[in-house]
């Protein structure tokens, strides 16, 4: 752990109680891409199942336990509590466009050929891509609020930080994980728009 | 497990 790695997820948890506050709050969900939120969800689940299979620490346990909870709060707040308020006309991105080149690029290039590892590899192309529901949206109609500005910009820093994290590993561990470099850059460059 | 990647990230 280093303090690129902790600031990082620590302002990937702030993005994802942000969002989950805003909509709390305002009742409303207005501006947000269920799709996008739906993806991070799974992301999330396909990430995690090693949770079921290996134990790493209390602190890597307890975040990824409230990453998943989140998640699948917040689509639940966005497709059953507050579902007058979500606006799908303007939801319109094609997420099979993403999921199955993903899974396709998952199978084919990955670490190891086993289901936990493809569905882990599938979890990181997946997740630098998720956002774009949400971009797409915002696209559609101009203006995004300003809660919705701070939830990006969270998600955006907490990829930055993970790249400097990857940067100190590799000098001072000499840790170097290709695939989880690779799709954070191009995350990260997502998100510099 | 043995042989089985280990992702310490989040």
């Amino acid at each position: 752990m280093n303090v690129f790695r902790l600031t990082g997820d620590l302002s990937h948890l702030a993005a994802i109680i942000i969002l989950l506050l805003k909509i709390w709050k305002t009742r409303s969900c207005a501006g947000i891409s269920g799709k996008s939120q739906i993806l991070f969800a799974l992301v999330f689940t396909t990430r995690y199942l090693d949770l079921l299979t290996s134990f790493i620490s209390l602190y890597n346990t307890s975040m990824k336990v409230i990453y998943i909870g989140c998640s699948y709060a917040t689509v639940y707040l966005i497709y059953m509590k507050f579902r007058a308020t979500y606006d799908g006309n303007h939801d319109s991105f094609r997420v099979e466009f993403l999921v199955v080149p993903v899974g396709g690029l998952a199978v084919l290039i990955n670490h190891d050929f086993s289901p936990l590892e493809i569905l882990w590899t599938f979890s990181i192309y997946l997740e630098s891509v998720a956002i774009l529901p949400q971009l797409f949206m915002i696209s559609k109609t101009g203006e995004a609020e300003t809660i919705t500005t701070h939830y990006l910009f969270c998600l955006g820093l907490y990829r930055a930080l993970y790249l400097f994290n990857w940067i100190w590993r590799y000098y001072f561990e000499g840790f170097f994980d290709m695939i989880a470099i690779v799709a954070g850059v191009v995350q990260t460059v997502l998100y510099c728009d | 497990a043995e042989g089985e990647l280990l992702h310490d990230e989040l």
